[in-house]
């Protein structure tokens, strides 16, 4: 219905602009229909200024700012509607120490009412999650390993040699 | 609800029967490439009886049961349990626990299970249905996500705006 | 012209098989004519075993394995038409410590014939190239800084935190 | 052949004169997200005379040219030129260092150079046609490339062959 989709769409405007803001820390990020006259029909445009930046397309964007930008994007759907559990594939892995930061910091929060499984070789984001799994396999087994979350120092070492 | 914990037998590289106790509301899953990570989430999808076997970067649903490697032969079957946490009630029953199984076997023998009884493929589906974590409703996302969410066209957005309503 | 094709065609069956077996230290790869009949139309199609696990399809392989046998597959072209210039961004972001130091070697000895451009977030990377270029932006500027390549420390500390 | 020297301005954020001294045979370009390193990969190719604007993340060829910050106006025009050591030959002419030039205004006037001197953009083709950094010849790879190379049909990869033949 109309009213449904209107009110869904206007919580997400304001959620994105916030998510995005706190991701960039500044910056801004707007949600528009491309006809606002046909509710029913209309696309939805999104247009983002990173911080010191003028308002690009998203594909003039690096690859580090796209990541960041569609993070904020899902934050912003999870607050309209929580899913209870999200796995996160390695999407920090193009992220520079300093978004990978404040990556994290998004994500906390929003774990305190989602469940998040984020599977990563970053080490800013291992150091940060109360749990970990460790996942191995014995040379030449083909078969894996699941390590209780204690992970041991050695096995973080073959996974982050710079770690020591 | 909260998934409480993972069993994975028989499923891509699990040839042994594997127990994940999820504690947290942030655990990080880590290890070298090729040892199964990825895998675990397509237990995780399969086992909430994802349908689509290239979801899974499967082409036919086989291909999801061990399929031997170096040093161990093939197994028979996949089989994949989840246990949720349902004291806020979200999942349809009026359980605290709510276990599901999937099970394939290799001669295309699928079945379904929900607290060890066995059920239909669309009981599960509509077990899930009002929980957020039906089909569209868990969200899991990697690069490929990342790429799609940015480079969907209006119309896209707007349909996931519709789901989400 | 056919003889042309086939003995490109051998040379990179011949480099592939090797570079593939030395990015993993193990396994093997092949490269098959789907038609080998009509040499003139046939497809080429790719099969790898990695160490210690079957035959399997590329789609089934971790984002890991993937873009470790694609750097297989580009040095084995390499091997059979040198470019002279070849430009690598980020394409060591999947990978885990143990892969990066056999890329890395890959990389090394391919470069005494040609010229490497690497653009990389990963602490290994760096360490093994001999020469850096800093590039950074002033905050809010939205215009590029290029520093001479003895990068100073705090723009190292800046991009990988954990390395100090 | 190798390229020795990069100059860059007015292209994407490069708003203040760049010159880059490539002197080594393996360069990690380092830098935190979103300040220029992909875009000097974009420069060389732009330098060489790449005419798609798509290939550099571009929609109109003026996309290129450096349109403003929040502190900086935008400038009329973005230029690159590329120095190349030519001792052994490689590039057609008989001199041991070329360098060309490419520039293009907002008004959408292109320019080219060979050593300074205008030409025209098919010289600029020719000139590189046979060196291997024509067209396909330099081999930039990003993510995009890995995945393609994988996800490439048998016919596909039998044309790179052909390429490299
Ligand atoms: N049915 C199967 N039988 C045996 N092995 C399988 C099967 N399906 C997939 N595999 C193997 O699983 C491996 C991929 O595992 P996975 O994608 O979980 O790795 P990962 O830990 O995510 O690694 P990365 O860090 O590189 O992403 C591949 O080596 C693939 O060959
Ligand atoms: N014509 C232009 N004028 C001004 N800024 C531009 C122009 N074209 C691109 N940009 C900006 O360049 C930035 C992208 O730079 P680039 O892709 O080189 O980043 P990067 O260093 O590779 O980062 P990452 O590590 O995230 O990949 C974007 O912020 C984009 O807005
Ligand atoms: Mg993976
Ligand atoms: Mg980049």
């Amino acid at each position: 219905t109309r009213d449904r989709f209107m009110s869904t769409f206007e919580r997400l405007q304001l959620a994105f602009a916030d998510t995005f803001q706190r991701m960039f820390g500044g910056g801004e990020a707007s949600l528009s229909l491309s006809d606002p006259d046909d509710v029913l029909a209309t696309g939805v445009q999104v247009e983002v200024t990173i911080p010191g930046k003028r308002r690009q397309r998203l594909e003039l964007l690096s690859g580090g700012e796209r990541a960041m930008s569609a993070c904020a994007f899902l934050f912003a759907i999870l607050r309209v509607k929580p899913s209870p559990l999200v796995v996160l594939d390695e999407v920090d892995a193009p992220l520079d120490g300093r978004n990978v930061e404040r990556f994290i910091e998004m994500l906390k929060e929003a774990a305190q009412e989602i469940q998040f499984i984020v599977i990563t070789h970053n080490p800013v984001t291992i150091e940060a999650a109360p749990t970990w799994f460790g996942v191995t396999m014995e040379s030449g087994s083909g078969v894996t390993t699941v390590l209780p979350y204690r992970v041991p120092a050695q096995l973080i070492q073959e996974v982050i040699p710079e770690a020591q | 609800m909260r998934l409480k914990r993972v069993q994975i037998f028989g499923f891509k590289t699990f040839a042994d029967k594997t127990t994940l106790d999820l504690d947290g509301d942030f655990t990080a899953v880590i290890g070298p490439n090729g040892c199964g990570k990825s895998n675990i989430v397509d237990a995780i999808m399969w086992g909430l009886g994802e349908p689509n076997a290239r979801a899974l970067r499967a082409q036919t649903s086989q291909d999801v049961i061990f399929s031997g490697s170096a040093t161990r032969k093939p197994v028979g079957f996949a089989e994949v349990t989840l246990i949720f946490d349902n004291e806020d009630g979200t999942l349809g029953l009026d359980l605290p626990e709510v276990s599901v199984t999937r099970r394939l076997s290799r001669n295309g023998n699928s079945e379904y299970f929900i607290n060890k009884r066995p059920c239909r493929q669309r009981d599960f589906f509509e077990l899930f249905a009002d929980s957020g974590l039906g089909r569209a409703g868990y969200a899991i996302v990697g690069q490929k996500e990342i790429d799609a969410a940015l480079a969907a066209s209006a119309e896209d957005r707007r349909a996931w705006i519709d789901e989400a309503a």
